[in-house]
């Protein structure tokens, strides 16, 4: 009976060896059928890339071609597959994401282009590829990136849509300051208001497990900047949309809680160190919307303190906010036409464009910042829930 | 002394959209 002695960590080249017929059987196993939510929680974070790339390692030290392109058509098809499939689960999304990043780093740090390998040790250096280059690849790969970034941000987006407005505007957490309500105007929300109501607090946690999901899964720091901008974008942009459309969004009171908010949000970026991406000037239209609804709007120094304020502000979305200007009690009053009128002059020369709803569906350019990793491929081990067990560490 | 590496041999890549069309394993049965 053969009996298996272990070999020691350095005696291993950091690859996987694995038969042609077995490539089907890889994919199902490494790609479809793993389940993110479960075998993937206590793996390496982008252990499934590092496989994948290191079975190409070997199909490249073999000097087979055939069996490099087939293996990363499968991986490529496959990942594709998967999306398809379950693309509005944030946690496969997301898992998928972080690993084809990882796929796509692995594939620039081993080149063996002088560029990627400056961070590499010297055993890094030994393990680059040695009969291909696969720059073309690195391209297809990030295309998918990127296909698989914008099905994030939707799947984002669906979840958070639902809590907008809601945890945005219509939930009041400021006691004592929005109690009385602009006079006439109808609770619009009473129907769901005191039963299952989104808060402010719901859009913190969900922004909190899209965060702790990202991170798990081993996401590039950078790129989780960018998704967080993104989000933020929408939380924006939805918010100053809905405040634009109703009447009853549009008071003194409504401005207070909006700032208050949207520290709230700041506070959550700075908890995450997150300060510096982009994230919170994305807010400055409704920053500035919550701040037109609180500065006094009367006289001609108002118009042009105001005019000089909301520069991240249309003309149409300033007019629209002092035409929906609905005072709450009898100490404030409604915006005069003249006032509305001397605005519209002073603002006359800008170059803008006519559009009063900002566009929710934008989506910023994504980049994916090379990042190396100092992870040794020749200490790699496979655990056996994956079921990969016909693969031979080299 | 170690001899210099052989330049590598660039692999032509097909576009995302053209592996789609190859099907490489999609047939009926398969994951």
């Amino acid at each position: 009976r053969a009996v298996s002695i272990p070999r020691r960590e350095k005696d291993f080249q950091g690859m996987l060896e694995y038969k042609r017929q077995d490539e089907l059987k890889l994919v199902k196993n490494l790609i479809l059928e793993l389940k993110p939510r479960g075998v993937a929680v206590n793996l390496i974070p982008g252990l499934p890339a590092y496989i994948l790339f290191m079975c190409l390692r070997h199909a490249d030290y073999v000097n087979d071609d055939e069996k490099v392109r087939t293996l990363l058509a499968s991986t490529i098809n496959c990942i594709k597959k998967i999306l398809k499939k379950r693309g509005d689960d944030f946690e496969t999304v997301s898992f998928w994401l972080a690993n084809t990043c990882r796929f796509l780093h692995c594939l620039k740090q081993y080149s063996g282009d002088e560029v990627f390998m400056k961070h590499n040790s010297a055993r890094q250096n030994e393990h680059c590829l040695s009969n291909f280059d696969l720059a073309e690849y690195r391209q297809v790969i990030s295309d998918l990136a990127i296909q698989i970034y914008q099905q994030l941000i939707k799947c984002m987006e669906n979840i958070l849509q639902a809590m907008i407005v809601s945890g945005m505007l219509e939930h009041e957490t400021i006691q004592g300051v929005s109690g009385v309500k602009p006079t006439g105007l109808r609770k619009r929300t009473s129907s769901i208001a005191d039963e299952g109501m989104y808060t402010l607090e719901s859009i913190l946690r969900q922004l909190g497990a899209f965060h702790s999901t990202m991170c798990q899964h081993g996401t590039d720091p950078e790129l989780i900047k960018q998704v967080v901008k993104q989000q933020f974008y929408i939380i924006g942009a939805v918010t100053l949309n809905n405040l634009l459309l109703r009447k009853d969004m549009c008071s003194w009171s409504k401005g207070m809680q909006i700032r208050y908010n949207v520290s709230q949000l700041e506070e959550w970026l700075r908890d995450k160190n997150l300060m510096a991406c982009g994230a919170k000037e994305t807010l400055e239209p409704l920053i500035q919307a919550a701040q037109l609804l609180q500065v006094k709007k009367k006289t001609d120094e108002d118009a042009e303190a105001i005019c000089s304020m909301c520069h991240a502000l249309t003309t149409a979305q300033i007019v629209k906010v002092l035409n929906l200007y609905t005072p709450v009690n009898e100490f404030e009053e409604r915006v005069s036409v003249s006032f509305i009128r001397t605005i519209q002059t002073r603002l006359r020369g800008r170059c803008e464009s006519p559009q009063l709803l900002m566009d929710t569906k934008v989506i910023y350019p994504v980049t994916f910042p090379f990042n190396p990793s100092a992870l040794a491929l020749e200490t790699i081990q496979i655990p056996s829930s994956l079921n990969l067990g016909f693969l031979v560490r080299v | 002394l170690r001899a210099p590496p052989r330049p590598r041999v660039r692999l032509k890549a097909p576009t995302l959209a053209e592996m789609e069309e190859m099907n490489v394993w999609e047939e009926e049965g398969s994951p």
